[in-house]
């Protein structure tokens, strides 16, 4: 039951991680723009 | 941990009563032993993957809070760049301001849409999915990109007509019937003008910018000033229509329309449709030209005139 609860805290935690990483990807594409706007 | 005594209460728990009873069984003895044995290095087996599985979970976790740390600075520097473009904006139109405003409101309501601010703080993205975010992304990337030239288009276009339209001077309501629907909504009385100006919006504002001033001339009191100020962008709902009352209606607006910018797309309008009646025409003819029977009593018809007329 332990091994189990670690594994879903882990999918949990890495699903969480893929979704800071999509956020943190569109995030600089965003600056980016804004960038290129003030240039 | 003690994994010996757990294991043979367990298989003790899965003997058979009948084994009890004949205890001389000794192959399924060494059965049991077998069992527990496997199951001893398999608990050792799972015991190392859990701790493998703490490991893996550590890491990811200061994974996590690494990104969410970036994150954070990226959205700071995100908004501190936004706010330093709105300035110069600003700054670069300030008499567009008031045209401005509700773009603003507009993508304010959308980074609160977003909820990045609240999403990274707490580190906490369960509650939105990737793909929402991703398509508010492209929205607030679509509104940034549109919105100069948006607003610059629409400066551009604001061409300013004015019409004079004469009216009974005891009518005092300043109505000018051009075929479009206004909405007055306001009336100030001018310095250089005894007379009260009208201020009147497109029925179909926000969405037409067209605005109209109505005041009674100065030089000439009999006669209205109507000053357009930009271009429809939509018809006028008795544009087409064919009905008496509109086309009496609109005996002033035809000036209107043409001095205005509906104008264009009103003359456009109409050589369109005399370009396609000519086209209609020409195919006719054509095909009545190559229908050989057509043209065979055509010519005999005007040959037995000419004969008719010869006879006379």
């Amino acid at each position: 039951s332990t091994t189990s609860a670690l594994v879903d805290e882990l999918k949990r935690v890495n699903a969480e991680n893929k979704k800071l990483t999509e956020m943190l990807t569109l995030m600089c594409d965003n600056y980016n723009v804004l960038r290129k706007q003030l240039m | 941990m003690d994994c010996s005594s757990f294991l043979d209460i367990s298989l003790d728990l899965n003997t058979n009563p009948f084994d009890r009873n004949f205890p001389d069984k000794l192959p399924k003895k060494e059965v049991k032993v077998s069992t527990s044995a496997d199951l001893e290095r398999k608990w050792l087996v799972k015991d190392e993957s859990a701790s493998e599985l703490r490991e893996e979970l550590n890491r990811v976790n200061s994974e996590n809070k690494k990104l969410t740390e970036m994150l954070a600075t990226v959205c700071e520097k995100y908004y501190a760049l936004h706010s330093h473009l709105e300035k110069l904006q600003s700054r670069q139109s300030p008499e567009m301001d008031q045209t401005e405003q509700p773009t603003k409101k507009r993508k304010q309501d959308t980074d609160e849409l977003l909820g990045f601010p609240i999403g990274l703080g707490s580190g906490k993205t369960e509650n939105s999915s990737s793909n929402e975010d991703h398509h508010q992304h492209e929205q607030k990337n679509q509104l940034l990109s549109c919105k100069r030239p948006v607003v610059t288009d629409s400066f551009n276009k604001a061409k300013i007509s004015t019409v004079y339209v004469p009216a009974d001077s005891s009518d005092t309501s300043l109505t000018v019937k051009d075929g479009y629907q206004w909405r007055k909504y306001g009336q100030k009385v001018t310095r250089d003008n005894p007379s009260p100006r009208a201020y009147f919006r497109c029925s179909f504002a926000p969405s037409c910018p067209v605005k109209k001033k109505v005041q009674r001339s100065a030089e000439d009191p009999s006669l209205l000033v109507a000053t357009y100020e930009g271009t429809h962008n939509h018809l006028g709902p008795n544009a087409f229509e064919g009905d008496a009352t509109s086309q009496v209606g609109s005996s002033t607006v035809t000036l209107d329309l043409v001095n205005g910018g509906g104008g264009h797309r009103l003359a456009l309008e109409k050589n369109e449709r005399g370009t396609m009646q000519d086209v209609l025409v020409q195919q006719m003819a054509s095909s009545l030209t190559k229908d050989s029977k057509f043209t065979a009593a055509l010519a005999a018809a005007i040959s037995g005139r000419l004969l008719e007329q010869s006879r006379t």
